[in-house]
């Protein structure tokens, strides 16, 4: 089982965009797959039409009953998706309030992976989505993948934006022991701006191999595929995003 | 003095941009502005080139200094800009603690609402920027306005976005017996794809008069005038993102 996290404290850079797409092309080719929602505003939830505010049971069960949940309550919580081999773990509104309870308990950045280890071995792959803050929700998700995906627009203000969570990757780092695996996704590259071309040259020259050799284009099929409630691999299999994801999955596989 | 919020959990949909574009018209027409940056990501803050994790002083002391905070201690927080009567009270990486730290105290939703009638009396207008998540930073800045505006991308995964966003006044309305004052204002419109051509009108549709008649166009000038670090007014005046603004501007100060 592999788990990989994507994260990025910038909000609107193709988080919840590149956990679906990366889901459903690993789906379509035979892996099974879960995928977890830890953001309260549960695009990934609604993503997939799953209405978040209705929902008895989620990702907070994970986080409020961690010890004591069995295999039964474990799969009260997991959804089908319309893509085969493709599940998800949903967020519900709840979750907003865990920084608040959580914060001063011991041990709670490892609830996520505890619980993935101890349920979740049926799947080949996790991706994690996660909310644009450092929180709780994060530091959970990060203490629990092999790997962290870091979606970057290309454009300089998100720069500053890959800094920081450096830093706080950085930061966590010294308390986990643990260092993480890295990947930077250029996305929503559009190569009629200079300041995209300037800003892709730029993360390159400070990232160097961390950062994927290839870039997302802006593809607005994205959204449309979003609106069909479909991801964009199933709606347009022969689109520029999904080109794109699929050459990123190739590499991201190799490692 | 009047209080703008500009708030939505929904990441990347230009609340920033809102906060940044509108506070340079508003400052160009002679107005002495204040923008406030609750965002732990500081992505205001950094807009203007001020580096938030080199900063001693910030919005984080008008949240632990709270009700000792005097005269001098607010002065060493605000930073003024390369733009005549434009100022600015950063953020800074400990942000990200007051969730944890501050949400068991009584009155902590009040704290921006309080220093704002001590101390910023001399600005007619006051732009707060939010963090793209449900939180103590973000119930502040309700709690302190007297108009929230709400960014909501034209794409239909950003409709339910706002529809949480709508739950999340009503819950806080029940506690805080006051009303809010709405504008949702659609960003990022591109009058060339159906996706965003449907959700405009759904949008229309489902919020009727909360929603400004006009809309903010895609405009790649954005992107270039946040590497220049200047507002999109103050770089290129007759772009079509700053006559979208102004519009959007004349409606708000017209009620
Ligand atoms: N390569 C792309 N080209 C065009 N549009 C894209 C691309 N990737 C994502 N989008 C669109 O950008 C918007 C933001 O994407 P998404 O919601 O995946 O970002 P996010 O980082 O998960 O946001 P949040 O911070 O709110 O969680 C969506 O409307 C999505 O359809
Ligand atoms: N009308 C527009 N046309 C084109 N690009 C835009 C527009 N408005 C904003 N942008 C760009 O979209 C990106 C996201 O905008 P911004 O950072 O203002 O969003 P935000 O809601 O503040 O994000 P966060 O949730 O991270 O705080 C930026 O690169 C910005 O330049
Ligand atoms: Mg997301
Ligand atoms: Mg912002």
């Amino acid at each position: 089982m592999k788990i990989w996290t994507i994260a990025n404290q910038k909000g609107g850079v193709g988080k919840t965009t590149t956990v679906v797409t990366l889901g459903a092309i690993l789906a379509l080719q035979g892996h099974k797959v879960l995928m977890l929602d830890t953001d309260p505003h549960a695009s990934l939830t609604y993503y997939f039409g799953i209405d978040s505010e209705e929902l008895q049971h989620g990702v907070y069960d994970v986080f409020t009953q961690s010890d004591s949940m069995t295999e039964a309550d474990w799969k009260k919580c997991v959804w089908e998706t319309p893509v085969e081999n493709l599940s998800i773990l949903p967020a519900t509104m709840a979750m907003a309030t865990l920084d608040g309870v959580l914060s001063k308990k011991s041990g709670m950045g490892l609830i996520v992976k505890k619980a993935l280890a101890k349920f979740a071995s049926e799947y080949d792959y996790v991706l994690i989505d996660c909310p644009p803050v450092l929180g709780v929700l994060m530091v959970n998700a990060l203490a629990a993948c092999d790997k962290v995906l870091i979606p970057v627009q290309t454009e300089c203000m998100a720069l500053k934006g890959l800094e920081r969570m450096y830093r706080t990757m950085e930061l966590m780092n010294t308390s986990q022991t643990k260092s993480y695996d890295i990947c930077v996704i250029p996305t929503m590259y559009d190569k009629r701006t200079t300041a995209s071309i300037a800003a892709y040259r730029e993360l390159r020259e400070t990232y160097g191999d961390k950062v994927w050799e290839g870039v997302i284009p802006i593809d607005t099929k994205f959204r449309t595929a979003s609106m069909e409630k479909l991801p964009l691999p199933v709606y347009a299999k022969g689109a520029r995003g999904t080109f794109a994801y699929s050459e990123l999955l190739k590499k991201l596989k190799s490692e």
